[in-house]
């Protein structure tokens, strides 16, 4: 599966969410906005008001703004792997958030939309999120499934 | 499960692997 595949994919899933502007396009993913709702709804407790309100809403094509959203995204990601499942990712090679901020690199967003991912499927309310994914075109399916197993073998409790 | 439709063992490895991950205890969970 290449990159372009897995973003498309994953996108698709991504607007299975309400979110307050649904991204139409991969690139729209690249300011981290989307996906800190996402956590937001994923976890409310531990993405807590107080963590959304450091993301910056407008970013407009301010790539600095990209980059400062999308580390605070990672930071959190990695903290609720922690923190909350119990589990550190080893092996798998972080997001480079600035390339995604400055050249929406595929492969990097590609990777940052797995952990997304990782925390919907490990969460509290999960089935929630694996009951949707189970309604979800045979082919995405597909694709989430590779991206979460690829994942999992690179969690240690 | 028909032999020779590969949909249907497309499906059934698609539930499989769900129906485990919703089983499988996490921190969280």
């Amino acid at each position: 599966m290449t990159s372009h595949e897995l973003c498309e994919s994953l996108l698709t899933w991504v607007q299975t969410f309400n979110l307050d502007c649904s991204p139409e396009s991969v690139a729209e993913l690249t300011d981290g906005v989307a996906l800190s709702q996402i956590l937001r709804q994923i976890a409310p407790t531990f993405f807590n008001t107080g963590w959304y309100s450091r993301i910056k809403k407008e970013v407009g094509d301010n790539w600095r703004i990209r980059v400062s959203n999308l580390k605070k995204v990672l930071e959190g990601i990695l903290d609720f792997y922690n923190d909350v499942l119990g589990q550190q990712i080893c092996d798998f090679k972080l997001p480079d958030v600035t390339k995604i901020a400055e050249r929406r690199d595929l492969d990097e967003l590609g990777r940052l939309l797995q952990l997304v991912l990782g925390c919907a499927v490990n969460c509290e309310h999960k089935e929630e999120y694996i009951n949707v994914i189970m309604g979800m075109e045979e082919s995405v399916q597909h694709a989430v499934m590779n991206a979460i197993q690829e994942l999992m073998s690179k969690e240690i409790p | 499960m028909e032999p020779g439709k590969p949909g249907a063992t497309n499906e059934g490895v698609l539930a499989n692997f769900f129906n485990s991950l919703l089983s499988k205890k996490t921190g969280a969970g």
